[in-house]
């Protein structure tokens, strides 16, 4: 548990530094290829005069970062092999270690693209104000009991991939069952980052939450 | 590194009790939801006279053993929270927890389905034979480079999915491309675990596997 703790100090350390240059921090967590990405790709570009940044967290290379940053939009990435050991995760350390790299007092709003994995991002904070997920609906119904963890620590769920529902044999109403089970109520959206559908409604809420610091 | 030396340790001891059985070990690895437990549904239950089990590796929950023992197959669940600290892997030391349980005389190939991640369950190596992972046509063409453990650990990569390919912008060319940049060459097959299309050679590749050590 030292770990946690320790983890979570730095955090807090984090927070205050995105608090003094008051930038909003969102944690957006997935397991591998829901998504994240494309959904970034869709977003940040233009979101009604919000100034974005984006922390890129990934094992390897910057491959997500080379697409965002073909936006003009300023992208910072941390790689944690081999900085960190290869992690699975970003973690509040890691986080602070980029921060002399990141844009602060150019951006009202950082969106942290976490490690893809749907186990152990969700135990470390980084100093966000919020976390949302993102579920492909490629990855079945049964996500919520299976990884419970990252489904109660986001404040809200984004359902990709609906473009795809035609030719799966995917049940929505059994997939919102079982969120429901693990995380009762949690605000969800049902997008396609292919297509655009719903994407709207992302974007508003991001925006929305960049102003609730305002 | 210490930490994994005894895993390694742990892992020849078990591998010296799978031995001593005469049962041929598969460590089966994906990112959530790639389609390992759909796979197995379509396979375990007839696998010309070779008697399987299954060892199912997840953080919580039996939804993927009590699919698998409705085939009628011997199936021990492993979980890893509370047992093991709610870990995103298996290592040789949960095995060998299991050990116990696996009925290993009654059959001769033990496929091990580890937990849903891209990323550590391919360092510690739990007393295989060989590793197999499966690879979703949804998750994009670019994981091989964002994850290359697990491509360079594998000795045959399982594409999955492919029935989805029309309704992708998924370029399979483009997937071989970064799969032979870390790790030429590497055996895979394209296969739908939704429409049985290439499972007999998935089916085949057990039992040539199987009957490797009779
Ligand atoms: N279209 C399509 N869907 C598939 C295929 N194989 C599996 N699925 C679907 O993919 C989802 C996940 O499949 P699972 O077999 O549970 O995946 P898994 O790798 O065992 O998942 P975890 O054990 O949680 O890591 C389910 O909704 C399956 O129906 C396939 O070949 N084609
Ligand atoms: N059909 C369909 N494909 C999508 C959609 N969104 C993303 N994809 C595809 O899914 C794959 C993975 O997308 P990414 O955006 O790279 O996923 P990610 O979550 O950022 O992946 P990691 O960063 O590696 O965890 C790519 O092939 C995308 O084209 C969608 O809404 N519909
Ligand atoms: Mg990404
Ligand atoms: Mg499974
Ligand atoms: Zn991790
Ligand atoms: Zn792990």
């Amino acid at each position: 548990e030292g770990v946690l703790d320790a983890n979570d100090t730095l955090a807090r350390a984090n927070r205050a530094d995105f608090d003094r240059a008051s930038v909003t921090v969102v944690n957006l967590m997935s397991a591998p290829g829901a998504g994240k990405t494309t959904l970034l790709e869709r977003t940040v570009g233009d979101l009604d005069g919000v100034r974005v940044g984006v922390l890129e967290g990934d094992v390897q290379g910057s491959l997500d970062a080379d697409r965002l940053s073909a936006l003009h939009v300023p992208v910072t990435q941390i790689n944690t092999d081999p900085g960190f050991g290869g992690e699975c995760h970003l973690d509040a350390n890691m986080v602070r270690s980029a921060m002399p790299a990141l844009p602060l007092e150019e951006i009202d709003l950082l969106v942290i693209e976490n490690v893809g994995n749907l186990v152990c991002p969700a135990e470390f904070r980084v100093g966000e104000d919020v976390r949302v997920m993102v579920s492909s609906v490629t990855e079945g119904e049964d996500k919520p009991l299976k990884y419970p963890l990252m489904f109660r620590a986001c404040e809200l769920v984004i359902v990709n991939k609906v473009d795809l529902l035609p030719h799966l044999d995917y049940d929505l109403d059994l997939f919102d069952y079982h969120l429901d089970a693990v995380h009762p109520g949690v605000p969800r959206m049902l997008v396609s980052a292919r297509t655009g559908e719903g994407v709207e409604g992302w974007r508003d809420w991001l925006v929305e939450v960049a102003r609730r610091r305002a």
